[in-house]
């Protein structure tokens, strides 16, 4: 599971932010969640504090019962590297590396060889629609391109847990589908996923769903137990 | 007018990407349209080459009768400042400057002296729902605020024509109805507007619509005459 108890998040300011304020949320293996919220609402510092990139001002942030917000950052950048996967909302991919190197990235630090790397990294590419712009680097590549490269990268090395922080944002409809597809197949295989979403309908299709609201949560719709 | 006559936008490689295939289009003034397409479709292209922020291949990009695909690059560089407002796919704003001073940073070349600036930076940023946020830097901002600042930036120095590029890709639907309020009162003042965007819902409540799809037009619902 994945838990935040009693979380704040605040950054210091003329007046300080509070980002998140008291959050309480458990997440179990297998669950595709949404979290839906106003722009600025806290979301994003949501997904970061639960996938260790970000430390709480105050309360627990626990991966399957490690408390990750007491742990050195070293110790911390294990769990993530080989737990975590992270889409980011500003994609962050390397310039002047090709699509297929910035997705083999994802599996520098599995033991996979370089050719496994290659392979896997040109199917996920294909996965999302990017077969035919494997040797483009990001500047090369439209928007939606580039985001579907993230996606691509955050998969590859099958981590247990996705956090996804607006995937679809760039996306029109065919490349949307294609996305959910690959994050619904991944969940039936048993992978936890939750996906921060700016798009009723597709928050509307998960089992799940969390509104987020001035740093709080101020719906949860529940867990399956 | 706006008008791209026989346009090509090739990039080399192997193979070549044909970004645009032979896009002759022609806004006139005070239109409102909206360019919707799949992924990689050639949009934020189509909109450089309009913006004059790309030189075409071969073909004539005129702007109020102006051949500037034959200009030297200075002068396009003060068409464009002068009479063109950009809202960029991936934001570009200067990290470290607050909100507010990357917003004035779009009445620099206008002449307005420096209070003047902030008064109307402060306007435009509170018209977006950010008049909390104005002394943040990009770097303190979720996504959808820095959107809505490099919208605010776009806009504030009053261009003749606006080139959005998604606009609302990273929005709720509060903030997306501020941004497309926004875009409408410009709108009914003569502003002469171009939307790229995904949400079919904003496609369809435009005038206009123009489909790119493998880098050509394939469809435009007409101009008003
Ligand atoms: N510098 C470049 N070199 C080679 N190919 C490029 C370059 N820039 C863009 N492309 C390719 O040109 C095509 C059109 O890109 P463009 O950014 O115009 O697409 P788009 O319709 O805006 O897509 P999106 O909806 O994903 O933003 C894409 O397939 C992209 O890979
Ligand atoms: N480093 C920081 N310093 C101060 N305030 C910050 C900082 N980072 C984020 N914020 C503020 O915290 C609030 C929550 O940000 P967050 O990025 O979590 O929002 P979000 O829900 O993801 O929004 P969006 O939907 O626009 O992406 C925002 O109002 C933002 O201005
Ligand atoms: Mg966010
Ligand atoms: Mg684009």
């Amino acid at each position: 599971a994945l838990e935040l108890r009693d979380v704040v998040k605040e950054y210091p300011g003329q007046p300080p932010v509070r980002a998140l304020d008291d959050v309480s949320l458990r997440i179990e293996h297998g669950e595709l969640v949404a979290v839906v919220g106003p722009s600025g609402s806290g979301k994003s510092t949501l997904l970061n504090v639960m996938g260790t990139l970000d430390r709480p001002t105050a309360g627990v942030v626990e991966v399957d019962g490690v408390d990750t917000a007491r742990m050195p950052d070293d110790a911390v950048a294990g769990v993530r590297a080989r737990r975590i996967g992270f889409v980011f909302q500003q994609f962050f991919l390397l310039p002047g590396m090709s699509a297929v190197d910035n997705v083999a990235n994802g599996l520098l630090y599995q033991g996979v060889r370089p050719a496994e790397r290659r392979r896997r990294s040109i199917e996920a590419l294909e996965r999302v629609g990017l077969g035919h712009r494997i040797e483009h680097p990001p500047n090369h590549l439209s928007g939606g391109e580039r985001q579907r490269v993230a996606v691509a990268r955050a998969l590859v090395h099958r981590p247990a847990f996705v956090l996804a922080d607006e995937p679809t944002g760039n996306l029109d409809s065919k490349s949307t589908d294609a996305v959910m597809r690959l994050i619904g197949d991944l969940h039936d295989d048993g992978t936890t996923i939750v996906v921060i979403t700016h798009d009723t309908a597709i928050a509307a299709s998960l089992p799940r769903q969390v509104t987020v609201f001035d740093g709080r949560l101020q719906h949860d719709s529940g867990t399956p137990r």
